[in-house]
């Protein structure tokens, strides 16, 4: 919230479209307009009524560049929208730039998404710090309700809770350097570290000092929320995810046709529901499947599961306990991860060499 | 010794960038002065940002700058 809390002094606000984009059709702008107020009557006492003529207290309007209000808009990209803090006049105004390409999908910009983040402005929500909240002020798209814990705090320390309804927020953005910190995925990706919790993704880049946390469906929108494993062959230039039974694959940061494909086709049997962790070892051209207690051996050259698996993870790989969350090899070391320690482990000598904490990969 | 001219554009940009949402103060300043208030918005912009705090226009405060956003600054009062 602003430092001087600006709000509304009634909980009863009036808006109206001033004007629509020829980019969607005007039922759907009116449907994401009506869903945008909604999320934010659905975790506060505010109503939202539709005025079809004179001065309501947020107007609505789509404009290119300068349009009046010494803000300028700059064209397609880079600046999406405004809103000004609750007040008289202009205040709780909120102006879309037309230059953009709105939508209803995930391409693009998603009108119903810029607009709950604008309307948490018009409302007297300032930008938060926190990645993967709505008023993080710079835009990525994720399906399903928008709000986080954050922006939910920021909006009910204005206007309090709605006294009816219960919506469950957005889990908050996991924290690198806690200590309890556990990982569902981690892979390589041409010479990146990828690593997945939640909703989100870190990525570490040699030339980037600070790994960088992004939402998994703002960068790959086709994938499902949350993932289990994934591991990079590096051979086929292929990084290869699972969530649940089915499985996708990357090339680079692009998706590859023809997926998901249940995760049966490589040959495990359908009692297996979920992998827990893969990594490839390029040395021996096998990929190791972690499934609970169990592994399995892939052959990626046949193509084919090796024979005399599944086999107990505690007996073949001695001193990292029953099971894994995730797993990552790098010059004959397997680095294993479960809860919040990091094993690594010798592949040749086969014993574990040390026991670090997990975010340790993350300079934490 | 001249700012070639790739670097005097991404210093421009970074400029706009910061005057529209950190109140970097428009117009002429003293060389010196020029370069600290840059330096201070640019650390106040990698704080918010979870960036490494550096002061310095380095690629990922750059690629972050390029980012879509909204047009609202990220500090102070939109009044």
């Amino acid at each position: 919230v602003s430092p001087r809390k600006l709000k509304w002094p009634n909980n009863n606000l009036t808006f109206r479209i001033e004007n629509f984009t020829p980019d969607m059709k005007k039922a759907d702008v009116e449907r994401a307009i009506r869903q945008a107020f909604n999320v934010w009557a659905s975790v506060t006492p505010l109503t939202f009524k539709r005025l079809h003529s004179g001065i309501a207290d947020i107007m609505i309007s789509f404009a290119a560049r300068d349009h009046g209000d010494f803000n300028s808009f700059d064209g397609p990209n880079g600046l999406l929208a405004h809103a000004y803090a609750p007040g008289k006049g202009i205040g709780g105004d909120t102006h879309f730039d037309e230059d953009e390409n709105w939508t209803k999908e995930s391409n693009d910009y998603n009108l119903f998404l810029v607009a709950t983040h604008e309307f948490g402005h018009a409302l007297g929500l300032e930008h938060s710090r926190e990645a993967g909240s709505l008023m993080f002020p710079t835009y990525s798209y994720s399906p399903g309700f928008p709000l986080s814990e954050d922006d939910i705090d920021g909006i009910q320390e204005l206007y309090g809770p709605n006294p009816n309804r219960k919506v469950k927020p957005k889990p908050d953005a996991p924290k690198k350097c806690d200590p309890m910190l556990s990982f569902d995925a981690i892979t390589e990706l041409r010479g990146e570290t990828i690593l997945f919790k939640d909703r989100f993704y870190w990525r570490i880049h040699p030339q980037m000092p600070e790994p960088e946390l992004t939402l998994i469906r703002s960068t790959w929108p086709a994938l499902p929320k949350e993932v289990d494993a994934a591991y990079e062959n590096s051979d086929k230039d292929m990084v290869v995810i699972f969530s649940g039974i089915k499985m996708w694959a990357l090339s680079g940061y692009d998706m590859v046709e023809g997926y998901p494909k249940y995760i049966h086709k490589l040959g495990l049997p359908k009692k297996v529901r979920e992998i827990d962790a893969a990594v490839h070892i390029p040395e021996t051209g096998k990929t190791l499947l972690f499934t609970d207690e169990q592994y399995w051996s892939y052959d990626e050259r046949t193509s084919t599961m090796d024979v005399g698996f599944p086999r107990a993870i505690e007996l073949d790989f001695p001193g990292i306990g029953k099971e894994v969350d995730a797993a990552v090899y790098d010059s004959g070391t397997l680095y294993f991860f479960h809860d919040y320690m990091r094993f690594e482990y010798s592949y040749r000598s086969r014993k574990v060499i040390s026991i670090v904490r997990a975010n340790s990969i993350l300079n934490c | 010794v001249p700012i070639p001219g790739a670097e005097t554009d991404k210093r421009l940009q970074a400029e706009k960038y910061l005057s529209r949402f950190y109140n970097l103060p428009a117009g002429l300043l003293g060389a010196r002065k020029s370069s600290d208030v840059l330096q201070t918005k640019l650390k106040e912009m990698q704080a918010f940002f979870n960036l490494k705090v550096t002061g310095k226009l380095d690629a990922e405060t750059f690629d972050t700058m390029k980012l879509p956003r909204c047009g609202v600054p990220d500090v102070g009062e939109y009044n």
